[in-house]
């Protein structure tokens, strides 16, 4: 563990909580894109099986435990409870055109041919492209409320915190993993055209 | 490179 993880760990973990606390404060979720929030909890689903087979620590399960939890209160709160509020006219990016490629990739280029092996890499590419849809709506409406640009910066931050966090395991331990690091630019690159806007404007957003 | 078994990262 190094600062930069754990950083982004806690980055990470803000924003997800900020997510749910906005739905669940303003019973609302217009401006949100349920189909980003599928995908996440797919992203962890897959990547987190392994609660299931080893203990790593009692942070990692604890933290996996609260991120798959979250992400299935966020996507309960979109398409059950306060489905009334959910833009679906707006949210309408192909999640297939995501999930089928990054599949078919997750088989081609990982690690090792083991299904939790193929399911990790599957997670891995998925949550580079993950916020897409997200990114696209917003792209639509024209804009973000304020509190919704605060939960992409820390998103956005966590990966890109996670870049050092690699560049500090290269230095220090000489590990390197370059599927997750090469997801991992692409996911932070993704977040660039938000985060000059965000630092930019401050307030109220419009891509 | 990957060696471990498992990923220890978030």
């Amino acid at each position: 563990m190094n600062i930069f993880r754990l950083t982004g760990d806690l980055s990470h973990l803000a924003a997800i909580i900020i997510l749910l606390l906005k739905i669940w404060k303003t019973r609302s979720c217009a401006g949100i894109s349920g189909k980003s929030q599928i995908l996440f909890a797919l992203v962890f689903t897959t990547r987190y099986l392994d609660l299931l087979t080893s203990f790593i620590s009692l942070y990692n399960t604890t933290m996996k435990v609260i991120y798959i939890g979250c992400a299935y209160a966020t996507v309960y709160l979109i398409y059950m409870k306060f489905k009334a509020t959910y833009d679906g006219n707006h949210d309408s990016f192909r999640m297939e055109f995501l999930v089928v490629p990054v599949g078919g990739l997750a088989c081609l280029v990982n690690h090792d041919f083991s299904f939790l092996e193929i399911l990790w890499t599957f997670s891995i590419y998925l949550e580079s492209v993950a916020i897409l849809p997200q990114l696209f709506m917003i792209s639509k409406t024209g804009e973000a409320e304020t509190i919704t640009t605060h939960y992409l910066f820390f998103l956005g931050l966590y990966r890109a915190l996670y870049l050092f966090n690699w560049i500090w395991r290269f230095y220090f331990e000489g590990f390197f993993d370059m599927i997750a690091i090469v997801a991992g630019m692409v996911q932070t690159i993704l977040y660039c055209d938000f985060f000059y806007l965000y630092v930019t404007k401050g307030q109220g957003i419009s891509l | 490179n990957q060696d471990e078994v498992g990923h220890d990262e978030l």
